[in-house]
């Protein structure tokens, strides 16, 4: 494996985002690109990254590798990245190691880190091809502060999605809050859009907890998208350039 | 953590 990133802040800003809720995983390489796939210890969420091929420049792998990271790990050694490196992430045939290659964009500092590898023995899961019922697309910044906002209030979240919007309600002991975001088209920024589409209003509830872990990922994409349906889990996605995408599932809690 | 599902009642093990 070879695979160059132009800045190291992608990288960082991924694992960043899902070093708290997996812990150990396998990166697992191969032509198309890295992806991963995890459980959270609980296994209520989970993740599910794609790094496409073309996210690299250059990207090369020779042969299925799974790459076994401690992700605290992982994070002690990106912290010697700056945001602006290049970052070229290189391994063996059947490694022990994962070579990370930090280079400043000036050339005149080159950092230089193996990471031990682990033998992680992960269940892989199947994610069904969903048709959502609904699918909502929002500024991720919105979505984020809506989180933080309403965990003050509840643990719980109800999202409920209609024509006209979708809500976000807490009820909790000191009361009761709700969001309503309507869509709307922003012709000068359309990072600010909210889009909706739906075939079907849903109503589902889920932990704030997850939500607000999952929003660990907000610095990576202007937009989140929201994909849900009636009792099936949530996706949380957060697309990234080159089909990359980082998402999130979180199963729904039994509503009222 | 009362009343919440479990991921894997939706997804399957491959």
């Amino acid at each position: 494996l070879e695979a160059r990133l132009e800045a190291a802040d992608l990288f960082k800003k991924v694992v960043e985002a899902i070093k708290d809720l997996v812990q150990h995983c396998n990166f697992d390489c191969n032509d198309s690109g890295i992806a991963l796939q995890a459980m959270d210890n609980s296994h209520v969420a989970l993740v599910s990254m794609m790094l496409t091929a073309d996210t690299f420049t250059p990207f090369r792998c020779d042969r299925n590798i799974p790459l076994g990271i401690d992700l605290t790990s992982l994070t002690k050694v990106l912290r010697a990245a700056q945001s602006s490196d290049i970052l070229t992430i290189k391994s063996e045939d059947a490694p022990d190691v994962v070579n990370l290659v930090f280079e400043g964009k000036d050339q005149d500092r080159i950092s230089e880190y193996d990471l031990k590898l682990m033998d992680i023995d992960q269940e892989h899961l199947g994610i069904p091809d969903t048709e959502y019922a609904a699918t909502a697309s929002m500024p991720a910044a919105d979505f984020k502060r809506i989180c933080s906002d309403l965990l003050l209030i509840s643990e719980a979240v109800s999202i409920e999605c209609t024509k006209e919007g979708i809500t976000f309600k807490a009820e909790g002991d000191i009361g009761n809050g709700s969001v309503t975001l309507r869509q709307h088209s922003d012709l000068e920024n359309s990072d600010k859009n909210v889009d909706i589409s739906l075939t079907e209003p849903v109503a589902l509830s889920f932990s704030l907890k997850y939500l607000t872990g999952f929003c660990k990922a907000t610095g990576l994409s202007n937009q989140v998208r929201l994909c849900l349906s009636n009792d099936v889990p949530l996706m949380v996605e957060y697309a990234l350039a080159n089909n990359s995408y980082l998402r999130f599932y979180l199963a729904p809690k039994i509503g009222d | 953590l009362k009343g919440q599902k479990s991921i894997l009642g939706f997804f399957s093990k491959t």
